[in-house]
């Protein structure tokens, strides 16, 4: 069992990489990753040893080949399947997003409410579907994650419909807090703590 | 001078306050804290003490009060504004978003490069401008954020003309890397990591 706050740290040192490779870098050193994932150097490290992470002392990592290796413990090396319930407008903002595929995430299916949505094509080359529709047969197998997009009093709602399918993943983009059945995990996407970090810097003096 | 590590950890505890609040709890523990933040309830008693924050050992922490506290040092208990540039899917969702009040931030202005766009009125009460008429005085004083939405291969130039009329922070929510003045503060926004911890438990069995 790996704890959230670990899984938490290696998604960023993933991110990182892949940020460092499409910048075109070929080695990265132990403390450069702790500086893009505001992490310190030791705890990198510690959780390169403990994975069994390459890389030689002295030399730095390469980062295709680091980002393969936390692949492999992240299980991003097989696909997972992104169904969106909530095509306005950030669910479609994210079904339209570039940067899944890095992550061997791909949107498979947008799900709404509203019959003036039904039908309508949309950025990714999806069509946005009924969320009545929704069957353990949408994302069978289970390599599927649910994303909530949908206004806050339907929130519970709407993971309600997920759980009912089978999708026992959810990334809630909602402010409510949602109820969820026992084996379930739901995680909150927040961008507010960023904007926080940002208010800190309130004088040209602070900043790094 | 706050490394920024703390300043996330800082700004997670304050986001599971607002939550807590919000559901009515009445009071917490450093565990209970920890637990929400997925950080080791040692770090937030050290980073409690560091700060000087208040609550009784044994007794818990009254979140309304240490909310308080935190927004004291987080500098949230000024009021901070928040000037999109990209009026697209994303950037409405930022500008509709109702749980920004919580933190003493703002939406006060959404700028568009196309003419199709400019003088729109969308959520918020907001009308989207001419990203040529952002001016100095669009945000005069050192409270503004920036937030990019904008399409990767249009991110430099929106974020330079940001640090043109003196924004100097920027909340970078497309996946294109951001070359910054000095004294600037330019942080990524990136839901991506989330979905790869959700990836990890893809058996029922690694649920918690
Ligand atoms: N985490 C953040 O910082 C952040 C930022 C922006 C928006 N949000 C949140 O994201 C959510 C969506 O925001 P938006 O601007 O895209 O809203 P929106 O109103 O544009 O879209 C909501 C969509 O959900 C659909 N819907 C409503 N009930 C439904 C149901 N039961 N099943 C399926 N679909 C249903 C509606 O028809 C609509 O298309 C909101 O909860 C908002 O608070 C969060
Ligand atoms: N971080 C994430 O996980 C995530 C998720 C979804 C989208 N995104 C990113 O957010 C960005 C916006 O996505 P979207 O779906 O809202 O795109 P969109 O195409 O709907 O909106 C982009 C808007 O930017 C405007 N624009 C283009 N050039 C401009 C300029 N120079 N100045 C001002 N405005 C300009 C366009 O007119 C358009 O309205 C993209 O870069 C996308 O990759 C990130």
């Amino acid at each position: 069992r790996v704890p959230i706050p670990t899984l938490l740290r290696l998604a960023c040192y993933y991110r990182a990489l892949v940020e460092q490779e499409q910048r075109g870098a070929r080695r990265l050193s132990s403390s450069e990753i702790a500086q893009l994932c505001g992490i310190s150097a030791t705890q990198v490290r510690k959780d390169f040893s403990f994975f069994g992470l390459g890389g030689k002392p002295g030399v730095g990592y390469d980062p295709a080949q680091l980002r393969g290796q936390i692949a492999r413990v992240l299980k991003l090396d097989r696909p997972h399947q992104i169904v969106i319930v909530g095509a306005g407008r950030l669910g479609q903002a994210l079904a339209a997003y570039g940067g899944f595929g890095a992550y061997n995430l791909q949107v498979s299916g947008v799900f709404d409410s509203d019959p003036a949505k039904i039908g309508k094509r949309i950025g990714g080359g999806l069509t946005i579907q009924d969320v009545k529709k929704l069957t353990p047969k949408t994302c069978p197998g289970k390599r599927c994650i649910g994303a909530l997009t949908v206004p806050a009093d339907q929130a519970q709602r709407a993971a309600d419909t997920l759980f009912s399918v089978g999708i026992y993943r959810i990334l809630n983009f909602t402010p409510a807090p949602i109820e969820a059945p026992a084996g379930a995990i739901v995680r909150t996407a927040a961008f507010t703590p960023e904007f926080a970090v940002l208010a800190f810097f309130d004088k040209e003096t602070h900043y790094e």
